[in-house]
């Protein structure tokens, strides 16, 4: 803790401690699936991430959750990068998986291109393995001396090199072939398929006849469904609806529901 | 059609699967408070039911599991073109009378993966790499012997689930699969590809990792395996998805792990459409900051 604190120095916040215990009671430890201080957990993000993207866009809201006075724009957001993280099929909450949709309009004509050519990957992995090698050799006296008095992103190859400027932004920022579009979350409704299946078996079927009556998933809310409709998934819609949660309550009440797959969950 | 004269039907979905943790204990009827293996229930919530009760902290039943893919093979199979899959494939150790053991990890993970290969994989073909729909798994700090714990290959275990997920990983990415337990499929040949990244060797709570700055840390040979891949993707024109088990999140990478990784996310913000991982068993999304990591990488310099 002491080491990791040292190197992100004054970046480290103190106050994202609360997510220690949700982080451990998410199964990482010999825990099992009971979901404990999620929705601490939640706040904390909001909190940590959220408001935090909403306050240094100088972005208000009003009560019905519209935008009021923006001192910057959030612009393509290509300083942040989204992760995504998924409802389990474990019961923790209720058993989730998600379909994503994602533009591949043109791409039959870019592969009927002369110009494109698929290439073979096994000199490119033969070469790798010599420059890993390479990489991973013993600092003799010379490189331990250039990393101490260079710059160390020169050196540490483990930090990337910033991107070109002459590069375009890709299929996260700017709509593309392969950006997401949209997606669609399912989920099992635990307590309504027990009821069905018990029924089932009121009603005469045997039990692999009931399951199969009862069991099905359903979709829980799409990417585009109100209250919070996204129009697309670039990282700047994901932007713009973290803004929208940093302070507004009742799409806040929406999110955490369908984070928790649409079980009443609470601390 | 694809440049190797075969052709592909691309319906432009893809399904992202995670913690399905089947347990093969689970017995219906028992109790919640026994994680679902024995014991009478003394309340209604207590009760494991034939698939399962939401937050009552038991694992998957078998029942659930095998229903689970079941519904997918036959309402999502033939709509989508790649499939995520992003670990632990197996119950969680907190039954002290029943503690889980490396060959019951192994062979519930080798089970899981056939079941898997035998949904998506081509009929026709008796070509065993032959999918009609890609799979690409990545491991769960669940789906490890002792739990958390993964040393960098070529060990063992790293041997154990090379032969589990062959026929998932390209031939020519086996010695590096071995070394690093890290590969990635071209889903559409020199177009997308799908890294999945063995997210244990960033992972605070693996006791093998402390920080990602020395060679002989596992996070920094991983982390070097990515630069090189992502540098060739880009020059190959090509757009990656990174997906793995444990997010990318500051409190679950170990010292300088979280800002390293942001950047390559980051930096990289030309080819890498997203990142999709499991493990909180919570449905969200994070936005990780470029320059905040920047920041925290040249400051401990």
């Amino acid at each position: 803790k002491a080491s990791g604190k040292a190197l992100v120095g004054d970046t480290a916040d103190d106050s994202l401690g609360v997510l220690d215990s949700a982080v451990e009671a998410s199964g990482l430890r010999i825990m099992g699936a009971k979901p404990v201080n999620k929705e601490a957990y939640m706040n904390t993000v909001r909190e940590m991430y959220y408001k935090k993207i909403a306050s240094r866009l100088g972005v208000r809201m009003n009560k019905k959750g519209k935008k009021g006075r923006t001192d910057r724009k959030s612009g393509n957001g290509d300083r942040y990068s989204i992760v995504n993280v998924a409802g389990s099929v474990i019961p923790t909450f209720n058993p989730a998986f998600r379909v994503w949709e994602y533009n591949i309009s043109g791409l039959d004509v870019e592969y009927q291109s002369k110009d494109f050519q698929s290439q073979g990957w096994g000199a490119f992995f033969e070469e790798l393995e010599i420059k890993m090698e390479r990489d991973l050799q013993e600092d003799n006296i010379f490189s331990g001396w250039r990393r101490t008095f260079s710059d160390s992103r020169r050196t540490d190859k483990t930090i990337p090199r910033k991107m070109p400027s002459d590069l375009a932004l890709g299929p996260a920022y700017t709509p593309q072939l392969f950006s997401p579009t949209r997606f669609i979350q399912y989920y099992a409704d635990l307590a309504s398929i027990e009821k069905k299946y018990k029924k089932a078996l009121k009603n005469g079927l045997g039990e692999e006849e009931a399951a199969v009556e009862a069991f099905s998933y359903g979709i829980e809310y799409c990417s585009d469904d109100q209250p919070y409709a996204m129009k697309s998934l670039l990282t700047k819609d994901y932007i713009d609806l973290a803004v929208k949660l940093a302070d507004n309550d009742k799409l806040w009440e929406k999110f955490t529901e369908r984070a928790f797959i649409s079980t009443d969950y609470t601390d | 059609h694809l440049p190797n004269g075969k052709s592909k039907t691309l319906h432009g979905r893809f399904l992202h699967i995670t913690d399905i943790h089947p347990d093969p204990l689970y017995e219906v009827g028992s109790s919640a408070s026994e994680m679902c293996h024995r014991g009478k229930p003394d309340r209604k919530n207590d009760f494991a039911t034939k698939f399962g009760v939401a937050m009552n902290g038991c694992d998957s039943s078998m029942e659930l599991m095998e229903h689970t893919l079941k519904w997918i093979y036959d309402n999502l199979r033939d709509e989508i073109d790649f499939v995520v899959w992003t670990g632990d494939n197996i119950r969680h150790d907190n039954d002290r009378k029943n503690p889980r053991t490396e060959s019951q990890i192994f062979d519930l993970n080798a089970q899981m993966a056939q079941k898997f290969e035998k949904m998506f994989r081509n009929p026709n073909s008796i070509d065993p790499r032959n999918f009609d729909v890609d799979v690409v798994p990545s491991l769960g700090n669940n789906d490890v012997f002792p739990h958390n714990l993964f040393s960098l290959g070529p060990t063992l275990q790293t041997r154990e689930i090379y032969n589990m997920w062959g026929n998932f990983i390209p031939q020519e990415q086996q010695r590096a699969f071995a070394r690093g337990t890290s590969f990635f499929v071209e889903v559409i040949p020199g177009k997308l590809a799908i890294l999945s990244i063995q997210t244990l060797y960033l992972y605070k709570a693996n006791p093998l990792v402390d920080t990602c700055d020395s060679k002989k840390e596992p996070g920094y040979q991983l982390l070097l395996w990515l630069g090189y891949v992502l540098e060739e993707l880009r020059s190959r024109n090509m757009k990656v998805w990174l997906t793995g088990h444990v997010p990318p999140l500051e409190k679950n990478y170990d010292g300088n792990c979280f800002h390293k990784f942001t950047l390559w996310t980051n930096e990289y913000r030309d080819i890498i459409i997203g990142g999709l991982y499991g493990h909180m068993n919570m449905d969200h999304f994070v936005p990780v900051d470029r320059k905040r990591s920047w920041k925290a990488v040249t400051g401990s310099k």
